[in-house]
C-alpha cells in the first residue's frame, strides 16, 4: 500500500 | 478535509461554473482568453490522471470528474458554439501558451516528488496551473474589456486560492507529515499572479466605470 500521502487535495 | 479545503474546492468550483454560466448566458465570450481556459482544461487532464487508479473518496472523484467536465464545457462553448466563438477576440489573445505548457513540462521532469510518469504529470499540472492566467492576464491590459469577468467570477477564484494558502498552513500545523513544498510553492506564485490579474481588472473596471459616468 502507498504509504506517502496520496494526493488528495484537489 | 479542514473547512479551508472544503471552501477552497467550493469557491475554485463556483468561479469555474460562474464563468461557464455567464459565457452561455450572454452568447458572448469577448474579453476571455481560450487560451487560459485551455490550460486549465489541461491542468485538470493531466493532474487527474489517477482518477481510475486510486479512489480517496466520491467527493474527491465527484469533483475531479466535474472539474474536468466544466472546465472542457468552457473550452468547447468557446470553440465550437456558433454565437460565442463569433465574440471570440482572437486578434487579441495571441500569448504563446505552448511556451507555458513547454516550461512547464520541463520544470516537471526536472522537479517532482518522484520520477514516475503519474509525479510528473502532477508536478506539470500544478506549475501550469499557477501560470494558466497569463494569457488572460495579457488579454485584460490589452483590451480592459471586463464585461464577461464579472466581479464574482474574480471574488471566487481570488477566495479560492487564499483559502488553500489557509489549508496548508492549517494542515503544516496539525498533521505530523504534511509536506507539499511544491503545491506550496507553485500555489504562493499563483496568488502572486492573481494578485496582479485582480489588480488590471480593477484598473480596468474603475476605467470602465468612469467611461460610463453620464458624459
Amino acid at each position: 500500500a502507498k504509504d506517502e500521502v496520496t494526493k488528495d487535495e484537489l | 478535509m479542514n473547512i479551508f479545503r472544503f471552501a477552497g474546492d467550493m469557491t475554485h468550483l463556483i468561479s469555474i461554473l460562474v464563468l461557464l454560466l455567464k459565457i452561455y448566458a450572454t452568447k458572448s465570450c469577448s474579453g476571455i482568453s481560450l487560451k487560459t481556459q485551455e490550460l486549465y482544461a489541461l491542468v485538470f487532464l493531466t493532474r487527474y490522471l489517477d482518477l481510475f487508479t486510486d479512489f480517496i473518496s466520491v467527493y474527491n472523484t465527484v469533483m475531479k470528474l466535474v472539474f474536468i467536465a466544466s472546465s472542457l464545457a468552457i473550452v468547447w462553448c468557446m470553440r465550437m458554439h456558433g454565437l460565442v466563438k463569433r465574440s471570440y477576440d482572437k486578434e487579441l489573445d495571441t500569448f504563446r501558451h505552448y511556451l507555458l505548457v513547454a516550461g512547464c513540462f520541463a520544470l516537471a521532469v526536472l522537479v517532482n516528488e518522484k520520477f514516475t510518469f503519474q509525479e510528473i504529470f502532477w508536478a506539470f499540472s500544478i506549475y501550469l496551473e499557477a501560470v494558466a492566467i497569463l494569457p488572460q492576464l495579457v488579454l485584460l491590459q490589452r483590451s480592459g474589456n471586463v464585461d464577461n469577468l464579472t466581479g464574482q467570477y474574480i471574488f471566487f477564484l481570488g477566495a479560492y486560492r487564499a483559502l488553500y494558502l489557509l489549508n496548508w498552513i492549517y494542515r503544516y500545523f496539525t498533521e505530523v507529515r504534511f509536506s507539499r513544498w511544491i503545491a506550496c510553492v507553485s500555489g504562493i506564485v499563483q496568488t502572486g499572479l492573481y494578485a496582479d490579474f485582480f489588480y488590471y481588472y480593477f484598473l480596468s473596471w474603475k476605467n470602465n466605470a468612469k467611461l460610463q459616468l453620464p458624459a
